[in-house]
Formats: C-alpha cells, structure tokens, sequence
C-alpha cells in the first residue's frame, strides 16, 4: 500500500486546490518558516481521523478550515484527500481487491466531518478500520512530529511507558 | 496484559539497542523498567554515546538527546511498520557527522517504507528522490514548486 | 505590587512590538492581559506574521514561534541589560532568510553589549568577531581550537 | 564590565584546565553535538550561584565535577572562574575601584562550594550582591539556554506571567 497523492484544498495555509505527487520512496519537502510544510502532515493526520484540535496546534476543529490572509477572505470548508496505489493488496477487507484507494475528508464551520471511501460517503469508523493491521492511524508512529523528539526525550519513566502501550 | 506489555517492552528494546549504534557510529544504549510490578513499571532510557560514560541521558547534549530518542522512535515504528512514514524537521539540532549517518539511516529504511521527510538540511535534502518546495510567494497561501536540489538550496536560502 | 506588575508589562509590550517587525520583516506582534484583577491576569502572547491574518500563536509554524519567542526574550532582557548575554542554539529552528534578520539584530545589540552566543548556523558564524571552536578528539574530553570561519565549516562538518 | 576570561577545571566534560579567552563583543561557540558549548553555559549559571541541578542538567550538584571517560578516571573537584574587565567601573560597592574582579567557585563531590572574589573566600551572598542592579545573574535573561525558546513558546498564561515577575 503505497501513498499516490496527497490533495488538499481549503486546509490551513492550502487555500487554493492542490496535489503533491508522491513518487518514489524518499520524498523531501522543503521551504521556508512559515510557508506550509508541518501543515501537510496536518492534513495527513486530519484525514485519517484525527480528532483533537490539540493535536493540529489548533483551539478547535474549524481551525484546520483557511481563515484568510491579508489578500484573501476565508473560506468555508477544507477538504483533503489521500490516494493509495493497492495494487500490491496490502490493505484487508473489503478494499483489498481495489488497485487504488482513496479516502477523504471535509469539514464546514459548523464542526461536522463527513468521510469518504473510494468517493462513496462512509463513516469515520470505516476509514480507521481501514488502516488496522497496517501501522497506520494519526497517533500511530508512522507520524513523527515537529516536537516529537522533544516529548520523548522531556517524558518521566511513567509517560514514555504509556508510549509503549500506545505503540502495541 | 503483562506478557504483551513485556513483548513490546523486548522487542522495541532491542530495535533500539542496534539502531542507536547505527546513528551514532558507536556508543551503546538499552532500555530498564523501573519498579517492582510489570503493569506498573515505568520505562527509563540509559544511553551512551561513544566513548562517553554517562548513563541516564540528562547530561547529554541537545543534539545527543534527539539522536537517541530518534533511535528509540524508529524503534517504535518498526514495532508495527506501515507502508510510510512521516518525518518534520527530525534532523533539526544536528550537526553534519551525525546528520550523514541518519540519512544513510533513512536511505536504508526507504528500501521497505515510504519516506516524506520535511527538512532544512542540506544534507538530507541530497538523499531525496523527488523534492516537494513549498512556498508562499502570496503571503499567507501556500504553493508548490518542483525543485530539484540546487534549487532548494536556493530557494531555503531567500 | 500592582504598579511595579504594570510598569514591567507596559516596557516589555512595548520592546516586544519593536523587536518583532525588525525580526520578521514585517508583520506585528503585541502581549495581552488576560483577567479582571491585575495581580492575577494571565500574559498571552498575540502575533501576526507578515501577511498572515492569525491571532494566536498556536498555529504558527516551529520557525515563526521560535522567532516570536526571541523578540520576547530579547524584549525581556532590556528590561535590565547585563553587560553581556549568553545565546545557546537560538537561531535553531530559523531558515536562512530568518536567520539573516536575526544576526542583524545581534550585530546591532552587540554595540552596547558582548554577546557570547552558541550556534551551528553558518550564517551567524560569518558575524562573529571571535570564533571558539570546541572539540572532543579525545572522547569525553573537551579542549579549545582556536577557528576562522572556514575552519569551522569545515570541523562542524565532521 | 566586560567579560574577559571563563576558566574551566575538572567542571562537566571540561576536565583539564582551561581559559576561553572572551575578547570583543560577538563571540561565536562552535562544534560538533555533545563536545561541550552548552557545559561552558552550564559553567557560567553555577559560578553565578546557580543552586538547582536540575537546572544544570544533572540530578545532584556533584553531576557538574567531571565524572570519567572510556580513557580517564572521575576526578574530585570541579572549579569555574569568571575573570571581568571592571575599567568602567560598571559594578557598584566595595569593588567598584577595581579594574579587574574575579569570581571563583569550586566544588568537591560532597556537596560543598567554596565561592571566591579576586581570590577571597567569600560567602555565596556576595557573589549575587555584586551582581544586584547589573542584570546578572544565574536566573537572569543574560543566558538564554538550549530550551528558552520552547520554554516561552509552550507556557501558559499563568506561567508567562511568572517570567515578567522574575524578569522586574
Ligand atoms: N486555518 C488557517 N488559515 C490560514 N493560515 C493558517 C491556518 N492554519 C495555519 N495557518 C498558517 O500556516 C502557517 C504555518 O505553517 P507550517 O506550520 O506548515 O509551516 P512550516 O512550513 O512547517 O514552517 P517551519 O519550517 O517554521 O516549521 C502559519 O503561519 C499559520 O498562520
Ligand atoms: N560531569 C560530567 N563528566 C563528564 N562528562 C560530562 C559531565 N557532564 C556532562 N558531560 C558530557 O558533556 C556532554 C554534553 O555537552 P554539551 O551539552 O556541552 O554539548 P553541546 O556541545 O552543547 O552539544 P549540542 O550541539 O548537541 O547541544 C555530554 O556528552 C555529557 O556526557
Ligand atoms: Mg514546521
Ligand atoms: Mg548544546
């Protein structure tokens, strides 16, 4: 199960429709302070189910939706979407013969999320089902945030054994 | 339940005590449980780097702290290894030596995992097979640009 | 006491707005008061890169929050200017065009005050008068090496 | 006052003596990870009184005193000293009329410090009065460590409050 294209549109600092093609299997992203990149893995994470603002350095869960700049008004919904070569059947389930998975994301103002598999509506439920078995998931360790270092090496022996049950 | 705890508590110790020589170029690392009772232990990291001889990690330095609690991430990814991985600004408090034998380490695990690494470094922008920039020439809104790596190297430095 | 709590507010608010622009390029940042009672209000920090239109600084990036954090620091330090200030690895997280803005500012701030500052940027090398060049060539030994710009790109790359 | 010269022996990984002459106004500290630039901070804090280990990285005071390499053997005492060019008379009282002024201090793993002003003994409480109205001091904005940054950027209100009521 190979990432394709990560897309998003509305998403933080992404306000206008975008496709990161993701080739090969050492992708670098790059830039300056401030242009985008941790919110990538943001919509990353978002996408898969994430459900606590905290967790996208937000206070709430509109906060992921662009909120403007000074040349451009705010929008009313972000959208992200993951694409998923399959074709080596990694995934289990009913999804296991598809060539290509994609699941999606998008979210009003109002705070309601709806999901998509394969463009068919689902519930959020069937988009973490999805990634049981494969390592995948918005807390699992696949994603190493910008303070991720930081909490393992500040966490007490009690904390970074709760890693460990989260990790198994 | 305990046995499953102990076999994380193993097998992601022993990811870490060979991962940690490899980001290192030497030194030595392992994991102990703290406490009496398996369900209530907490986990403490001794770690060495090479020649030294310290042995909790207080005292490291800030770029030997990151380097082992990078060891002990991968080791934790690798516990339950998905098809890619995700890195931002691992590589950040660096230095060039210990930056080139983490990205011979990411090199090595591309062979089985997707890497999307964000990164500053120069050095870890070299290993990459496609570079993504990301810019914001309309402040506020972000962008992409194809880049290849001289470039980035250009383009980080305007 | 409620006067003194103000007084020290009211002066470093002020350095804060300054210091910001001059570090950003651009943009604004100032401290709130939160809280009815004086002696009992909380102090938030609110900035506004250049061209963004956020508030907080929650969803800042590593880089903007590490710069927001200096021009307070800074503005904190005039408060009651020493003689001399130690800087360990501040420029860290900043890109080069940041880091730039950010020597400026050292090279003006060390008019009136020694600045003994730690770093592995190159480009905040290139600004030093003096560079102190420390190595470990016998493990867990440190010594001195006197360095010259290039000499030390060249050890830190090691 | 100016800072002329940090002399080191047997302080963290600084084992043999040292002098890290401070000349001009933009000093830069380089080199690899973990070959000592942040222990040279660390010296600075405990010759200016810094009582806290924890604020020295170390779980006791003795972590400072050089404790061993794969080559060498612990030794017994640690010892920092501060040397100051005093020609513009910047330090108010008794030493106002020197041109020079030294403060040392030096520990043995017992726990004891012995602290020393241009070769005195003297108490802990004249080193900290000598920097009263200077702006130093081991708690002072004068040193920004490794993790001031996050430090301000990770505090709660009710902490960033504390940081102004030090800093007054
Ligand atoms: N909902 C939103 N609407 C508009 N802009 C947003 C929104 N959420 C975040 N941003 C902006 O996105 C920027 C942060 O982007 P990001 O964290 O991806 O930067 P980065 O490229 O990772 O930078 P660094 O290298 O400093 O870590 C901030 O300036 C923030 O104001
Ligand atoms: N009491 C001691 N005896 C011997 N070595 C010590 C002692 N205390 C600390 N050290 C060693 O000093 C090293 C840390 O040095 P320091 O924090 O100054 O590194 P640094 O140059 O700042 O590196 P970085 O660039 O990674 O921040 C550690 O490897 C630690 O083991
Ligand atoms: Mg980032
Ligand atoms: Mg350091």
């Amino acid at each position: 199960m190979r990432l394709k294209k990560i897309k998003l549109s509305g998403f933080k600092s992404f306000v206008d429709p975008i496709t990161i093609p993701v080739s090969g299997n050492l992708i670098g992203i790059v830039g300056p302070n401030g242009c985008g990149k941790s919110n990538i893995i943001d919509a990353v994470r978002w996408v898969m189910g994430e459900s606590s603002a905290k967790h996208l350095r937000g206070d709430s869960m509109a906060d992921v939706i662009f909120s403007g700049s000074t040349a451009r008004k705010p929008v009313g919904k972000a959208s992200v979407e993951l694409i998923f070569d399959n074709s080596d059947g990694g995934v289990s389930g009913q999804y296991a013969a598809y060539a290509e998975i994609s699941i999606r994301r998008e979210a009003g103002r109002d705070g309601q999320s709806d999901y998509f598999l394969n463009r068919t509506r689902c519930r959020r439920k069937d988009i973490t089902d999805l990634f049981l078995g494969t390592g995948l998931g918005p807390h699992s360790y696949s994603i190493l945030e910008q303070n991720a270092v930081t909490r393992i090496i500040e966490s007490k022996p009690e904390e970074l054994r709760s890693f460990f049950e989260e990790a198994a | 339940t305990r046995t499953r705890f102990r076999e994380t508590f193993d097998k992601v110790n022993s990811g870490f005590q060979t991962l940690f020589p490899r980001l290192f170029g030497g030194g030595q690392a392992h994991l102990e449980l703290i406490g009496e009772e398996l369900l209530e232990s907490g986990v403490r990291v001794m770690a060495r780097p090479p020649g030294k001889r310290n042995s909790t990690i207080h005292l490291l330095s800030g770029g030997e702290k990151a380097l082992t609690a990078v060891s002990l991430l991968f080791a934790l990814f690798e516990l339950n290894p998905a098809p890619f991985c995700l890195l931002d600004e691992v590589d950040a408090p660096l230095d060039d030596a210990n930056v080139v034998r983490y990205s011979q380490m990411l090199r090595a695990l591309s062979e089985k995992t997707q890497l999307i690494y964000i990164t500053h470094n120069k050095i870890s922008m070299e290993i990459a097979e496609l570079l993504v920039g990301v810019t914001m020439s309309e402040p506020g809104v972000s962008r992409l640009v194809a880049v290849d790596v001289e470039e980035a190297l250009e383009m980080v430095a305007q």
